[in-house]
């Protein structure tokens, strides 16, 4: 059985909010060890989620056996937005389960709502991911990357990010015109999530689809963060920082063959 | 133009 209590919804509201988009269907894994995790690749394959929800993420956790939860996220959207984002949320699956019970509790009420989601067997594949080393590694506000992918999918569907010692710049060339944009390192002490901190081995450009982009930045509310790394001619690992745990996209890039 | 590339490139299925 299956017993996860959040201490407030609001954190699996904004996980499945920030995934929702790219993938509908997806498996969560559940075990006592891990918590939840999930490996879900978007249609076109070029963008890949994955996840991982600790047990210390959970005011409550008890898994007793490995669990397979197959989702609709969208169907489990629609049941998440019943509860308030402060509510406790109590997920619960039996060991084979033909659906997950999502029960809500208002802290100050005597207010108890009840969901039970039906799930689905759902074929995945899953691809293998090493940890690579990585040429170079930005950590900046969650926030101020994500203006910078809203705003510069405006001007092209290509997003072109070059890295170096000094500075990281985005850059953007469509029909209008063209425009970029240049950070570079600084370290805010009074508020260290301001900080912008570059880590490099060497030099990187790298272009992705400015649409993929703005799917990943979906996930902004869930981290003051990010941590994007980059390596020449490979998947870029774009990373928000749960308080127990994380949710990382890797994005195939464009480049000549 | 550059072409997308996809994941299936890089990473191995399981």
């Amino acid at each position: 059985m299956l017993e996860g209590k959040f201490e407030e919804a609001s954190l699996l509201k904004k996980v499945i909010e920030s995934i929702k988009d790219s993938v509908k269907l997806c498996n969560f894994n559940c075990s006592q060890s891990k918590g939840i995790t999930v490996q879900a690749i978007d249609d076109s394959r070029v963008l890949l989620i994955a996840l991982k929800i600790d047990s210390g993420s959970f005011q409550e956790f008890r898994c007793d056996r490995d669990l397979v939860l197959g989702l609709d996220l969208e169907s489990l959207s629609k049941i998440l937005k019943q509860g308030n984002n402060e509510d406790y949320l109590t997920i619960i699956a039996e060991d084979s389960p033909d659906s997950l019970l999502v029960v809500f509790e208002d802290k100050k009420k005597d207010r108890i709502s009840e969901f039970s989601l039906k799930l689905m067997d759902i074929d995945s594949d899953v691809l293998t991911i090493d940890d690579m080393e990585h040429d170079c590694s930005i950590t900046m506000p969650a926030y101020e990357f994500a203006k910078i992918a809203r705003d510069m999918k405006t001007l092209s569907e290509s997003l072109q990010i070059i890295i170096t010692k000094d500075s990281v710049k985005f850059n953007a060339e469509g029909q209008i015109g063209s425009g970029s944009i240049i950070l570079k390192p600084h370290t805010d002490m009074e508020k260290p999530d301001e900080s912008i901190k570059i880590e490099l081995n060497q030099p990187v450009v790298l272009t992705f689809g400015a649409k993929y982009l703005n799917d990943i930045v979906k996930a902004t509310a869930l981290s003051s963060t990010v941590t994007i790394k980059l390596t020449d001619k490979a998947p870029a690992l774009f990373e928000y920082r749960l308080p127990s745990g994380y949710l990382r996209y890797y994005l195939a890039p464009k480049f000549d063959d | 133009t550059q072409k997308q590339q996809t994941l299936s490139r890089f990473f191995g299925s399981q």
